[in-house]
C-alpha cells in the first residue's frame, strides 16, 4: 500500500513534462 | 533556436513546460520558502490527469485527502494562504462527502497559478538565480 506521501509525489511526478 | 532559458521568460506556461525551467523555479521558490506552490499547482495537474477509467475510486480519494491535508488544512501553509476561503470550503466539502471528481482542484489551482503569475514568477525573472543562470 502506497503511504500518502508517495501518492502525492507519484501525482507530482506524472504532471511534469518529459525531458526533451 | 531560441535557448530555453529565454522562452521561460514568455509566460509562467512556458517555464513549467520545460524540466530545467521547473527545476531552476524551484531551487527559487524553496529559497522564498514557498516551494509548496509548484508541488501544488503540478499535483493538482496530476490529479486531474488521473484517469478514472484506470485508476480505483480509493486510490483517486486517498489522493485527494493527501492533497487536501497537505496544502490545504493548515490555513498557516503558503498555498493555504492563497486560496480563497469558499474555495477551501469546496474542496473539503468534495472530500468530507467523498465527490471526488477530476475538477475538483481547478479552482484552487487557478488562484495559485495567479498568485504565481503575479507575483513569484516576476519575481523570479529578475532573481540572481535565474540572471546567474543566463
Amino acid at each position: 500500500i502506497d503511504s500518502e506521501d508517495d501518492l502525492l509525489q507519484e501525482c507530482i511526478s506524472s504532471a511534469m513534462p518529459k525531458k526533451k | 533556436p531560441t535557448p530555453p532559458y529565454l522562452k521561460w521568460a514568455e509566460s509562467l506556461h512556458s517555464l513549467l513546460d520545460d524540466q530545467d525551467g521547473i527545476n531552476l523555479f524551484r531551487t527559487f521558490l524553496q529559497q522564498e520558502n514557498c516551494g509548496d506552490l509548484l508541488d501544488f499547482w503540478f499535483a493538482c495537474s496530476g490529479f486531474r490527469k488521473l484517469e478514472p477509467s484506470d485508476s480505483k475510486v480509493e486510490k483517486r480519494l486517498k489522493l485527494a485527502k493527501a492533497i487536501y491535508k497537505k496544502y490545504i488544512l493548515d490555513n498557516n501553509g503558503i498555498v493555504s494562504r492563497q486560496i480563497k476561503p469558499a474555495t477551501k470550503s469546496f474542496i473539503k466539502d468534495c472530500v468530507l462527502r467523498q465527490q471526488i471528481e477530476p475538477d475538483m482542484f481547478d479552482q484552487a489551482q487557478m488562484e495559485i497559478q495567479s498568485m504565481m503569475e503575479d507575483n513569484t514568477y516576476p519575481v523570479f525573472l529578475k532573481s540572481d538565480t535565474y540572471l546567474e543562470y543566463t
